[in-house]
């Protein structure tokens, strides 16, 4: 564990609570892709499978735990209990369109051709996109609203630690692992256009709005 | 290379 690590898990946290926070406060998923939640829900339930195979540590069991348990409350929260100000029209991506690539190319691009390491594959590759039908609803509606602004930020700025993680290990411990590296790099770039909003806009104050 | 060292990671 070294500080970008750290930062970056408890960034990935800070998202998924400022998510369950909006919603909750304001009794409402406007501006939010279910589209995307459910993807989350399939990267974490695909990814943390070794949880009932392998414990590495207590912190790392909890941070599995809770990323599986929160990702199914927001899905419960979007789609059963605020089910009315679900925002159907705009959520339209086709998520088939993301699951289908990522897992034949999971087939095709892993570490070892076993069940346990293609749905870990899986998973990191799905995770880089996941975001993609949510900036697909903020394009559509043209703007976010700010805690909507500040998940994405927390969420996008945990995978941009990760690749400082993995720098520092690579210097470090001479450890690198290539597809999550490669996957992560796409997640983070996904995100850049956002940022460049965010900060320009939200971190002055304003609305999260797109140029028409 | 995805040994159970890179596993600890989230």
């Amino acid at each position: 564990m070294n500080i970008f690590r750290l930062a970056g898990d408890l960034s990935h946290l800070l998202a998924i609570i400022l998510l369950l926070i909006k919603i909750w406060k304001t009794r409402s998923c406007a501006g939010i892709s279910g589209k995307s939640q459910i993807l989350f829900a399939v990267v974490y339930v695909s990814r943390y499978l070794d949880l009932v195979t392998t414990f590495i540590s207590l912190y790392n069991t909890l941070m599995k735990l809770v990323f599986i348990t929160s990702s199914f409350a927001t899905l419960y929260l979007m789609y059963v209990k605020f089910k009315a100000t679900y925002d159907h029209n705009h959520d339209s991506f086709r998520i088939e369109f993301l699951l289908l690539p990522c897992f034949v190319l999971a087939l095709l691009i892993n570490a070892s051709f076993t069940p346990l390491e293609v749905l870990w594959t899986f998973s990191i590759y799905l995770e880089a996109v996941a975001i993609l039908p949510q900036l697909f609803l903020v394009s559509k509606t043209g703007e976010a609203e700010s805690i909507t602004s500040h998940y994405l930020f927390a969420l996008g700025s945990y995978r941009a630690l990760y690749l400082l993680n993995w720098i520092y290990r690579y210097y470090a411990e001479g450890h690198y692992d290539l597809i999550a590296i490669f996957a992560g790099a796409i997640q983070t770039i996904l995100y850049c256009d956002f940022f460049y909003l965010y900060i320009t806009k939200v971190l002055k104050g304003k609305k999260l709005q797109l140029p028409a | 290379a995805n040994s159970d060292e890179s596993k600890d990671e989230l």
